[in-house]
């Protein structure tokens, strides 16, 4: 456990007394290595354990508080902070539908996510549509067929090997034409690093207009994550993250890295292959699990 | 004694970042560095080309493929955790072992995942080869054992069995995975003959956790990393080399299905220190 590792590196420090430079660093040092363990970026961590040394160095050590538990306790403040303190939600479209495009490597989850978003507007009141933006991976269309089925939400498809971009515009029309108040736009998976396919994405984005375009983020990534997250956000532009799969025991530092490079809210976490199991995203879970 | 070997502080900490950052992980890189020490090199190409050289020490020589008892079936099962690639990667295993003039057959024991069997339908007849599937919900166990008789009555070389993705950390879906084998070598006593772990490239310290369970549980014969056509450098495969013996068999480089190659030690190494 972090707190007692930090507490032995700190056995020096028993009683009243601030925490000076010299002893922080073998603290600091268990923290980083922490972090790169959990799969926080390298330079992520870097930055962050500074941030940690400024507010620890010249700290009051409290009176009840062993020196290491109050380390701890500041690297929490800092992560709960750095991946914002409250719930994000979607943002709503002032006239409907909201639109909200999900995009990220192959095999993150959105498709099921796409699902799960979907159940989530339902069972507030508010019907969606979804949107078989993926025309290029094998039955993935029939994928959000049966998804949309399992829960009663229609999905507008033109079927495998139609154009994308035109498969987004024309069921973003239809949820305007029908009055949907949300819609939800799957997308293929792709690399940041495939030039033609951002390219894609970037037509789809401006030929839709969407309130929300969320980036899903596997939650086993390693130190890859940032760099995935850094392209996503300058070449096209993202709202906010979506973890998945943190069902597992991945640290999900991930989240960290995600959050410090792209600047935008991790907004849910996907918990399951279950459509009712989704999250909103707890900054202080999220800072536990990272910790370790 | 850092001075001895030529690499000082700032070398090893730049040598640190690239490793880590190629998910190595710590542990393994404080290794990796600490032997790079003790090696004595001096000037950068130098500590370059030890470095290089323990890390291929590591991968060590690649295995060859297990002898198959003729007459029957040679059966590969495919396992790993949710979207890393084990659908696509057996299409891909598919043709090419349809390619060499081997008569190929595919199950689809991922009876869980909405229209995995679909998905598969598609690479099949793509590929052009037999497929055998049941509806949706059915016990993939029953496909497996349905899939290796067909396949033993039909003559077929290889028969490659497709799982649904599962968490490591689920004991139920593990049991499951379990009894797959268990079945598949009751039907034919020494199958499946393969069993090959799927990784996604992009998966960071979380793929040795993988690798120790599924090797607990399933006894993977080989890795295959998959999306290594991205950024993300897998650098974990050294760490489940060392602790568990796993050797990479073959890497997914794209979507398509002629985008699989054999691992090759080298290549993977200069990609990972460049
Ligand atoms: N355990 C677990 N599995 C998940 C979660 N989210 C998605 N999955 C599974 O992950 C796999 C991939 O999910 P998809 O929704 O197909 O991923 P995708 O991003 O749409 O994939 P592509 O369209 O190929 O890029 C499936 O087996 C899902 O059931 C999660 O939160 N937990
Ligand atoms: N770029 C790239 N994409 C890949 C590679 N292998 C698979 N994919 C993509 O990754 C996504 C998931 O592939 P699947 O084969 O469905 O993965 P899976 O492990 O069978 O997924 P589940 O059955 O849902 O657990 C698809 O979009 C594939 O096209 C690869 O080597 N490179
Ligand atoms: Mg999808
Ligand atoms: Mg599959």
């Amino acid at each position: 456990d972090l707190g007692e590792k930090l507490n032995r590196s700190f056995k020096g420090l028993l009683g009243r007394g601030k925490l000076s430079e010299k002893n922080i660093e073998s603290g600091l040092r268990e923290i980083r290595r922490s972090l790169l363990e959990a799969d926080v970026h390298y330079k992520v961590a870097k930055d962050f354990i500074q941030v940690v040394k400024e507010r620890s160095v010249g700290q009051e050590v409290l009176g009840n508080l062993r020196p290491g538990q109050q380390v701890v306790r500041i690297v929490h403040e800092e992560l709960v902070r750095l991946m914002g303190s409250a719930f994000t939600d979607i943002s709503r479209s002032r006239s409907a539908p909201t639109v909200i495009l999900l995009v990220g490597l192959q095999g993150s989850g959105k498709t099921t996510f796409a699902a799960k978003l979907a159940r989530r507007f339902q069972k507030s009141g508010q019907q969606p549509l979804l949107v078989a933006g993926d025309t290029a991976r094998p039955a993935a269309v029939e994928q959000l067929k049966i998804l949309g089925s399992e829960i009663d939400v229609r999905v507008f498809e033109k079927g495998s090997g139609a154009d994308p971009v035109e498969v987004a515009a024309e069921g973003v029309r239809e949820a305007r034409r029908l009055n949907f108040p949300v819609v939800i736009v799957d997308s293929r998976g792709r690399l940041h690093v495939d030039g033609e396919l951002m390219e894609e994405l970037r037509k789809t984005r401006d030929a839709i207009a969407p309130q929300e375009t969320l980036l899903v983020v596997d939650g086993m990534s390693g130190q890859d994550a940032a760099r995935v997250a850094r392209s996503f956000a300058d070449d096209l532009g993202i709202d906010g993250v979506v973890l998945t799969k943190l069902d597992g025991d991945a640290r999900g530092g991930a989240a960290l890295s995600v959050r410090a490079v792209s600047g935008k809210p991790i907004k849910f976490v996907s918990v399951g292959e279950k459509v009712d199991q989704l999250e909103p995203f707890h900054p202080d879970r999220m800072a536990s699990r990272i910790l370790g | 004694a850092a001075l001895a070997s030529g690499l000082d502080a700032e070398s090893r900490e730049a040598l640190e970042e690239i490793l880590i950052e190629a998910d190595v992980g710590v542990a393994a890189t404080q290794r990796i560095l600490d032997r790079l020490e003790k090696a004595d090199a001096v000037g950068e190409d130098a500590i370059h080309n030890a470095l290089r050289d323990s890390l291929l020490e590591v991968l060590g020589r690649a295995r060859e493929e297990p002898e198959i008892p003729g007459g029957r079936p040679r059966v590969i099962l495919l396992v790993g955790v949710n979207g890393v690639g084990k659908t696509t990667t057996l299409a891909k295993l598919a043709a090419r072992y349809k390619a060499e003039g081997m008569r190929v057959m595919m199950a689809a024991a991922d009876t869980f995942r909405a229209a995995a069997a679909e998905q598969l339908e598609v690479w099949a007849e793509r590929v052009g080869v037999d497929l055998v599937r049941q509806r949706s919900g059915a016990d993939p166990a029953a496909v497996a054992y349905d899939a290796l008789e067909s396949a033993r009555a039909r003559g077929v070389d290889v028969l490659l069995v497709d799982t649904a993705g599962r968490l490591h950390t689920k004991h139920n879906l593990m049991e499951e995975l379990k009894k797959i084998r268990r079945v598949l070598d009751k039907c034919e006593p020494g199958t499946p003959d393969e069993v090959l772990l799927i990784l996604d490239a992009t998966t960071g310290q979380n793929a040795l956790s993988q690798a120790r369970l599924f090797k607990e549980a399933v006894e993977p014969t080989g890795l295959v990393i998959a999306k290594l056509d991205g950024t993300a450098k897998a650098g974990i495969v050294l760490a489940i080399r060392e602790e568990l013996g796993l050797d990479v068999r073959f890497v997914g480089l794209g979507e398509g299905v002629g985008d699989l190659e054999r691992f090759a030690p080298e290549a993977f190494v200069d990609a990972l220190l460049s």
